[in-house]
């Protein structure tokens, strides 16, 4: 049974792509089948698995213009496979708008990927448009990586009114698959603070495993790797190995 | 003579915010007169100063619901003001796009701000929307945060394309003010390379001042201050009152 889960928070740089990129392939050296599907303009999961992206993408295949199967790329990671992005699915941004369930478009392709895939990822941009709608609508869950700073803490009640909003009026089965707490700085208590706070609110929808800060992980894509493969002993790979372990057991 | 600096990078976290505030900060504690409009609908730029923006933000002022004055705020730093945004912005996303020149809406506004001000400081969302365009319109000049990790860097030319673009059918004098490095993390080579990278392409376009990643900046907002009057003497503190002084002496 193939579970679609989307990574989504609108405010940047708070771990999306991080996550998606070193969650799915934790899961993958699991021995899990796992494709990542980058829904973001930016085209990062491309480039953090060193694959390029100059044609086949998820833009023309949701479009319509080629098959899922042509824009899938098997990435160095055995079990785990990338349908890439680029600048060419901000179209998709303005020409979905016009377009009769508008909000759809990645579902529809999707769908046809469960018997194929354990777990389907999905890689939002940081803002709650046309692009992270499809992402809300496609998947069964979404996944909330949160920076624990300031701002990054601001901008979760918008978050989950859009997810609630989501689910009464397009995905009534969307729940909240869990809330990542990312690039702890133990120097501060800035991140005590916002993980006291996210605890309060969320309980144990919030992930035992938290991913501290760590450079190896923000060199890995600079390599076109997953942190596994840059440096399998790092805080940064043993925490995403121990999220992917928690991942696949559940939340309950 | 008064100019608007728009402060502009769709790769989210790059230090947008956190330069919008404190490069308006320092420039007005060197008894500058400065204007911060935030257009972002995260509304991160109120909180930073620790001001509440319930009604009367810039998405009032835009539409012409209310006067500019109405909405302008004085911050607790002596003449610096505030133009603060919230979620209602995102409905300016989409009802501009059925106006004429809807990239003009928030030029109109601040042309008639100029006599009031030595500096206008506009901050963006993390998109290259109708919101950065308004912002690339309205202002002279742009100002380039980039965080020195591959993800930013990646982003870098599809920004300048942008700006191009803008400078060609809709703003023929826009510049680019300079390049500021941000969050430079001396434990990694990686923060070295990025830099390289950026000064090779940009020459003295690159800010000589470079913002390290100091944890008094990110827990500053928590508090709703700029970080000069959370931590006077951090390494935060003195990196951004050093980029006031450069910015105000000019690129030349
Ligand atoms: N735990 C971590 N430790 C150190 N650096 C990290 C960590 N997680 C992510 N980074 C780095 O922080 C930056 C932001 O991360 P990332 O791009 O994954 O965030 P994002 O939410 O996808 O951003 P955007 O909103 O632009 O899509 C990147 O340079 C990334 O390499
Ligand atoms: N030099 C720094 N050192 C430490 N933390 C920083 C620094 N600059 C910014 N931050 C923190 O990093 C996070 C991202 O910064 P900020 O929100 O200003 O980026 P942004 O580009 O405005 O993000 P967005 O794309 O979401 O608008 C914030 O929590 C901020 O407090
Ligand atoms: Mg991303
Ligand atoms: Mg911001």
């Amino acid at each position: 049974d193939c579970k679609i889960v989307t990574i989504a928070n609108q405010k940047g740089g708070v771990g999306k792509t991080t996550t998606a990129i070193n969650l799915a392939a934790g899961v993958a050296l699991l021995d899990k089948k796992v494709l990542v599907v980058d829904f973001d303009p930016q085209g990062n999961c491309g480039s953090g698995f060193g694959i390029k992206k100059d044609e086949n993408t998820i833009y023309e295949v949701i479009m319509g213009h080629i098959s899922t199967k042509e824009a899938m790329i098997e990435t160095k990671v055995k079990n785990c496979s990338l349908i890439p992005a680029n600048i060419n699915l901000t179209g998709a941004g303005i020409e979905l708008v016009e377009k009769e369930e508008r909000e759809f478009f990645l579902k529809k392709v999707l769908e046809k990927e469960r018997s194929n895939f354990d777990y389907i990822f999905i890689d939002c941009p940081p803002s709650l448009g046309i692009l992270t709608l499809n992402g809300l609508v496609a998947c069964d869950t979404v996944l909330i990586p949160l920076q624990t700073e300031f701002f990054a803490l601001e901008g979760l009640s918008q978050l989950i009114n859009t997810i609630n909003l989501v689910k009464k009026s397009l995905n009534p089965d969307l729940t909240i698959e869990g809330v990542l707490l990312t690039m702890l700085d133990k120097r501060t208590h800035l991140t005590d603070d916002v993980a006291k706070n996210v605890i309060g609110h969320f309980g144990n929808k919030v992930y035992r495993t938290m991913i501290p800060r760590n450079i190896r992980i923000a060199e890995a894509p600079s390599y076109g790797l997953p942190v596994f493969l840059h440096d399998k002993h790092c805080l940064g790979s043993k925490a995403y190995e121990e999220l992917a372990k928690e991942f696949i057991n559940g939340k309950g």
